[in-house]
């Protein structure tokens, strides 16, 4: 995962991020 | 066009026409209204930028995406996940959430929570590109400049698509590609969902930045 480009990496961190809220209002 | 920087890009991808021209937060702010404001429920939406291999050949790679969920979440849950492939599941997204958050980060409960099919096929499709002209349903979009519309089971698993065929092993029932600027947007979702031009009036909208 060394070379996960920028973009995936902005986009991986809002993923996780909205899937830990949804995990919390379950 | 961008310099590249080997650091930064994935591997064949040197260069990208549009880069500057789409910031990954107004990105990300668009593919969010795109689906939370819509009346069908689809389940992501992604962005497939398009950019050139070395040799020049036209490629669409992964620009952003917004991943939205079902509101029935039963339904987007382990149909094809079985035991050993959860586990596998789960230890990647453990990996990635520290690559984002940093190892000496306390654990996270929420990255012990089952990793549904569409969430895993979402992930999946962070890491790949597609040539325009090899028959997928992103390249077929957008060398042809028309939307493509696939929804039902059937009609996923034979449409000749890999990404498609996959798509519908994890739960999908529609899959969407519609041409943009520079790219291609797709969205999918675990309903059987018609094809309107709302949607597209929507993209064209909301993605044509030139």
């Amino acid at each position: 995962y060394v070379a996960f480009p920028q973009a995936r990496k902005a986009s991986l961190a809002s993923f996780l991020e909205k899937r830990k809220q949804r995990a919390m209002n379950a | 066009a961008s310099t590249a920087d080997p650091t930064k890009t994935h591997h064949h991808m040197i260069s990208s026409t549009s880069s500057q021209l789409f910031n990954q937060e107004t990105l990300q702010q668009r593919l969010q209204q795109l689906i939370e404001g819509a009346r069908e429920s689809w389940t992501y939406a992604i962005f497939w930028q398009s950019s050139y291999d070395y040799s020049g050949a036209s490629l669409l790679g992964w620009g952003d995406g917004y991943y939205k969920g079902d509101a029935d979440k039963a339904k987007s849950k382990l149909k094809t996940a079985s035991a050993a492939e959860q586990e596998h599941r789960k230890k990647v997204l453990r990996e990635l959430n520290s690559l984002i958050s940093g190892s000496a980060s306390a654990p996270d409960d929420a990255v012990d929570e089952e990793v549904t099919d569409t969430e895993w096929f979402f992930l999946v499709s962070m890491t790949q590109s597609f040539f325009v002209n090899s028959g997928g349903l992103p390249g077929q979009a957008f060398f042809s400049n028309s939307p493509v519309w696939v929804c039902g089971p059937e009609r996923l698993a034979n449409s000749g698509c890999e990404r498609a065929r996959q798509g519908h092993v994890f739960g999908l029932q529609t899959m969407v590609c519609i041409p943009s600027a520079n790219g291609v947007v797709e969205l999918g979702s675990t309903e059987v969902i018609a094809q309107s031009s709302d949607l597209m009036n929507k993209v064209r909208f909301l993605f044509n930045f030139n």
